[in-house]
């Protein structure tokens, strides 16, 4: 464990508490996509399958556990809590995202580690990971503004990543033998796609306006 | 003994 990881999963634990919390107290998921809060529960669910059988540490387990519950629990409130779902707007949210869950499993398939249903599962979790904001940033695109918490929630979403990358540059100079390609080239994809909401994020930030992203 | 899981993150 080394500092960037360390601070990767807390920003990436805020971002999911952030989103928890807005859901919970104000009763509303206005600007949240539910497409994209149903493929970050996949990912966690593919990618946590040795969550009973592989112990790596408490630490481990513990997050895996908050991770799922937490995102699932959202997934419930859009879909089910009756007044948050009111104010869930479908007709905005139509990102075919199944369109992203194929194309991901059949590269799982093709690009792996080894071919084992574990080792595909986890990857298929990684592509996933990598497209699952892209509903959520056509949104926003769609309704223009977007309000703090959902801003903070994409924000905290591309930092996690952004320190994994670093985490990763970490480990390749101090542990030897610790080469991922795949995670690595993934969680890359992933950061880029969030490099344009990072820059209007900044821009809006620094004039102190409403953000706006671009149609 | 099963060489532990490559994958220790999260």
């Amino acid at each position: 464990m080394n500092i960037f990881r360390l601070a990767g999963d807390m920003t990436h634990l805020a971002s999911v508490l952030v989103l928890l919390l807005k859901i919970h107290t104000i009763k509303s998921c206005a600007g949240i996509s539910l497409k994209t809060q149903e493929l970050y529960a996949l990912v966690f669910a593919t990618r946590y399958l040795d969550l009973f059988t592989d112990y790596i540490s408490l630490y481990n387990t513990l997050m895996k556990l908050i991770f799922l519950v937490s995102s699932f629990s959202i997934v419930w409130y859009i879909r089910h809590h009756k007044i948050v779902r009111r104010s869930y707007d479908k007709d905005q949210d139509t990102f075919r995202h199944y369109f992203l869950v194929l194309p991901c499993f059949l590269l799982a398939l093709v690009i792996n580690e080894k071919f084992t249903v574990k080792e595909i599962m986890w990857t298929f979790s990684l592509y996933l990971e990598a497209v699952a904001i892209l509903p959520q940033l056509v949104l926003l695109q769609r309704t223009r503004n977007i309000d703090n918490l959902t801003g903070q929630y994409v924000f905290l979403l591309g930092a996690y990543r952004s320190l994994y990358i670093l985490n990763w540059i970490y480990r390749y100079f101090t542990e030897p033998h610790y080469v991922h390609w795949i995670t690595w080239i993934s969680g890359l994809v992933q950061t880029l796609l969030y490099a344009d909401f990072f820059y209007y994020y900044f821009q809006s930030w620094k004039n102190n306006v409403k953000l706006e992203l671009p149609a | 003994e099963e060489q532990p899981q490559g994958h220790d993150e999260l």
